[in-house]
């Protein structure tokens, strides 16, 4: 992997959005990393619609909750992702209004990755912002800086939150991950969570996926 | 933890009955007697609660006590006749009146008979302690929490509800410089938009517990990235 790496800077990543009082942390994290595909197959930048996959996704459970796995397989199956344009957030669950004229993009396949944190890094800078979920302990409070949280505090088998990576490098000599979350630009740096890199702090390694575009 | 207190010092800072609570209550009530016959069905006592509103989304958190029915055999009683008044706590989710129960936690509390002939429930409740903030603390943390309802465009609905989250705003300080001292990075915690709540209704709202419970589709591993 290259020393560092920020798809932001590439293009590659839509505006922090807000998932307003809503659990659907994993719909944001998977249009996150559809967005990041697409940019890099076709070359377009399209913000896309979480409110189809909270509406039309029958086996996760929009604002209780919901698993990126079952996401891709949800824009599969539908046949492809609505823009946020046209398919806009809503914050509720709705009935299931795509239409599959609509639809702007479409993926192939999606993949488990590594658990190895230097592979993921490798991975990214050669295809794209990743899917995540990790344990969100602190994150409530959490205003800027590279966060490290004890092991015991935020354990990697007590994964809560889904979000996307898009992006590495280090801060005076301190490995991190930049982080896009899904709670708005009024929280954290400017919406990005910095986690410490290297020791799978807060389970970051644990549940990394991609969709696959061909 | 933080000290016990009293629950009555926090219940004087939740908003008194109103119809719209009672709407959250009585719904929660339905949920917990689902599937119970017409004379096994528990009712409700004293109910009190707050609301945090958002887009076009209520939370009802609310503290009720359930009448369980006598239970007049002993093989299938589930409580002891001594103990028929449960303490429930609830969650209730409203997204344009359409309710959904997020969290039931039921137990059973003592009663006692007070001096004045009252009964009176006697439990207790964690939570930030009135005597232990002094005075020029509490004026302190009052003017910071100004200014956070003001950073963050926050309006309550009743001089109960700003004390209540005044008290949660308090005690969340305090986490985040727990939080604070026990990170090994550069990370800063403190006042953020999300401090006026308590740490069950920031997991009930904004997190997602699936991710640990559930297995989710099966992918195949992605082939490494070759060296370029």
């Amino acid at each position: 992997a290259p020393p560092e790496w920020d798809w932001r800077s590439k293009g590659a990543v839509t505006k922090v959005k807000d998932q307003g009082m809503c659990g659907s942390c994993w719909a944001f994290s998977v249009t996150g990393n559809v967005e990041g595909q697409w940019f890099l197959k076709r070359g377009t930048l399209l913000s896309l619609s979480e409110q189809e996959l909270l509406d039309c996704d029958k086996v996760d459970k929009a604002c209780l909750g919901g698993l990126p796995s079952n996401a891709y397989s949800a824009i599969k199956n539908l046949g492809g992702l609505e823009t946020e344009d046209d398919y806009s957030y809503q914050g509720h669950m709705q009935a299931c209004s795509f239409s599959a004229q609509k639809a702007r993009v479409y993926i192939n396949d999606s993949v488990e990755l590594s658990r190895n944190e230097q592979r993921l890094a490798a991975w990214l800078a050669k295809r794209g912002p990743i899917s995540v979920a990790i344990n969100a302990f602190g994150m409530q409070f959490y205003r800027r800086g590279i966060a490290h949280p004890l092991r015991p505090l935020c354990s990697p088998w007590l994964i809560d939150h889904a979000v996307l990576l898009v992006g590495y490098g280090n801060r005076s000599a301190t490995p991190f991950w930049a982080i896009k979350n899904s709670w708005g630009t009024d929280w954290g740096e400017e919406g990005y969570y910095y986690l410490y890199r290297g020791s799978g702090v807060c389970g970051v390694n644990t549940m990394a996926s991609s969709a696959v575009v061909n | 933890p933080a000290p016990a207190q009293p629950r009555a010092v926090v219940a004087r800072a939740w908003r008194p009955l109103d119809p719209e609570l009672l709407g959250a209550a009585r719904f929660a009530l339905k949920m917990y007697n689902q599937g119970r016959a017409a004379g096994a069905q528990a009712v409700l006592g004293a109910v009190q609660g707050r609301v945090r509103r958002e887009g076009q989304g209520s939370l009802y958190t609310l503290e009720a006590t359930l009448e369980e029915p006598q239970c007049h055999e002993p093989t299938v009683c589930q409580l002891p006749v001594s103990r028929k008044t449960l303490l429930c706590s609830f969650q209730v989710l409203d997204e344009l009146g359409k309710h959904m129960l997020l969290r039931r936690d039921c137990g059973p509390v003592e009663t006692r008979v007070t001096d004045d002939g009252n009964e009176t429930l006697k439990y207790v409740l964690p939570g930030l302690g009135r005597n232990s903030l002094s005075q020029d603390f509490s004026v302190k943390m009052a003017s910071i929490f100004q200014k956070f309802m003001h950073t963050y465009n926050r309006t309550y609905e009743s001089k109960e509800e700003a004390e209540w989250r005044l008290s949660v705003f308090a005690s969340n300080l305090m986490r985040a410089q727990k939080i604070q001292a026990l990170d090994r990075g550069t990370a800063q915690y403190g006042i953020t938009k999300f401090s006026d709540l308590t740490e069950e209704e920031f997991r009930t709202i904004y997190l997602n517990p699936l991710l640990q419970s559930e297995p989710g589709q099966k992918m195949h591993m992605a082939k490494s990235v070759e060296d370029p």
